[in-house]
């Protein structure tokens, strides 16, 4: 563990805190996308299927539970607790994100680094993850302007997987053998795909006005 | 081997 990846985790748990804080205490899901959480709860559910097998510290163990947990409730928060229910943009969260489902799975199907079940899924759920932001950045775009705590949801989200690559840079240059191209990649990708959020949030919302 | 080493991250 570098204080890179600790960052990173905290940033990843704020974010999710900073969504169920929303959801739960306002009962409100306004300008967040239903099939983002979707996406996240496959990922999660696919990256932690060892969760039972291999053990590495009560710390992972505990923070995968807290990602599982966390997503499937936000999930059925936003799909059947009638009040949050109700603030859900239906009209506007139309990305069709099954249609990301697939070609990730094929793209796991023909680029792992070990052809085995786990480790398919494990590969799946990186590229997934890199592209589960989608359906969120377009309905952002969509409903023009968004509360604040939308706004650091994404934010926290995004800087997350940006903490995660000065991690493995720093376990590149301390560690002999540790070189993961897929992960790399797909962290980039999903960095990058927050740029121009990241551009507008500075803009906005350091400026103290809401995120447009 | 290096496969674990991937897995301790979240």
């Amino acid at each position: 563990m570098n204080i890179f990846r600790l960052a990173g985790d905290m940033t990843h748990l704020a974010s999710v805190l900073v969504l169920l804080l929303k959801i739960h205490t306002i009962k409100s899901c306004a300008g967040v996308s239903l099939r983002t959480q979707e996406l996240y709860a496959i990922v999660f559910a696919t990256r932690y299927l060892d969760i039972f097998t291999s053990f590495v510290s009560v710390y992972n163990t505990f923070m995968k539970l807290v990602f599982l947990g966390s997503s499937f409730s936000i999930v059925w928060y936003m799909r059947y607790h009638k009040a949050v229910h109700r603030t859900y943009d239906r009209e506007q969260d139309t990305f069709r994100h099954w249609f990301l489902v697939l070609p990730c799975l094929v793209l796991a199907l023909l680029i792992h680094e070990k052809f085995t079940f786990l480790e398919v899924l494990w590969t799946f759920s990186l590229y997934l993850e890199a592209v589960a932001i989608l359906p969120q950045l377009v309905l952002l775009q969509r409903t023009r302007n968004i509360d604040n705590l939308t706004g650091q949801y994404i934010f926290l989200l995004g800087g997350y997987r940006g903490l995660y690559i000065l991690n493995w840079i720093y376990r590149y240059f301390t560690e002999p053998h540790f070189v993961h191209w897929i992960t790399w990649i797909a962290g980039l990708v999903q960095t990058l795909l927050y740029a121009d959020f990241f551009y507008y949030y500075f803009l906005r919302f350091i400026g103290g006005r809401g995120v447009e | 081997s290096k496969n674990d080493v991937t897995k301790d991250e979240l």
